[in-house]
């Protein structure tokens, strides 16, 4: 896990100036 | 000469067969005519906000799974999960065509997925961003090399 896209991806739920997100992980 | 001419008939339908050129169309779509339909209607968002989850090679069985609690909110109305099989040869990129643009995957698209950039002519993102939707995004940099400017914010990895 790359803790800082984890960290950066709650930000982006947080701010919300966003119309589409798009998380690809690796299962 | 005859077994010349059918070696290089051999070798010509092998490469035609396995490394086939691509056939993408080269237009994007277009709105629906507006004087057929209501669109306004018909197409209006259900939802102001759209969290795209994709997880690469995970098996449906572990998602659906009632051991699952965060995954289970998907059965009581807060999202929607869908199942994609791409059939070989496939790796990231062409899975993400496949995905986003309806691609079928080539074995061509193996050697360029070492490469690959800007290739795609017309999907989901290139409709969301000429729609002026803002999209972020965060994971596999396979998708920055194929949408090098339609994120608002990204980050690879």
């Amino acid at each position: 896990v790359d803790h800082n896209v984890t960290r950066n991806v709650l930000k982006e739920i947080e701010v919300k100036d966003w119309d589409i997100m798009i998380l690809h992980y690796l299962g | 000469m005859i077994l010349y001419g059918i070696f290089l008939l051999s070798i010509l339908l092998f490469f035609n067969g396995f490394f086939p050129i691509s056939k993408t169309p080269q237009s994007f779509k277009n709105d629906p005519p507006k004087d057929m339909l209501p669109v306004n209607d018909t197409y209006a968002p259900v939802v102001s906000k759209l969290v795209l989850v994709v997880i690469d090679a995970l098996r449906l069985d572990f998602v659906n799974s009632q051991l699952m609690p965060l995954t289970s909110r998907l059965s009581r109305g807060n999202g929607c999960s869908n199942n994609v099989s791409v059939q070989t040869p496939t790796v990231t990129m062409p899975r993400i065509k496949a995905l986003i643009a309806g691609n079928v995957p080539q074995f061509i698209d193996i050697v360029l997925n070492l490469a690959s950039t800007e290739q795609l002519k017309d999907s989901l993102i290139h409709s969301a961003y000429n729609s002026n939707k803002k999209i972020v995004f965060y994971g596999d940099d396979t998708w920055l090399k194929l949408f090098p400017s339609y994120f608002w914010r990204y980050e690879g990895t």
